[in-house]
């Protein structure tokens, strides 16, 4: 599902925080 | 056993998609769905989380969004 996405999006992005 | 995987999160496959086109971690994720890869959401998150950062892509914004890109 898209919101299913989003959360996997908002925790990959969590990861890469320091990198991104 | 067989698996049902047919797409695998690789650092390799992960390279090649950036070389052609910038791609947002959503337009990533697109690519290796779990249900076509086998791994679990979590999984998913990690691996492509250390392959990013491995890959050290270039960044740059496009339509407000972070995109990741490669050059060969």
């Amino acid at each position: 599902s898209s919101s299913e996405a989003d959360e996997m999006a908002a925790a990959l992005e969590a990861e890469l925080h320091d990198f991104m | 056993t067989p698996s049902s995987s047919d797409v695998q999160l690789t650092e390799e496959a992960v390279r090649r998609y950036l070389i052609r086109k910038p791609m947002t971690t959503k337009d990533l994720l697109k690519k290796f769905q779990t249900k076509r890869t086998g791994l679990s959401s979590e999984q998913t998150v990690n691996v492509l989380a250390q392959i990013l950062k491995r890959l050290n892509p270039e960044r740059k914004n496009i339509n407000d969004k972070m995109h990741f890109y490669l050059t060969e």
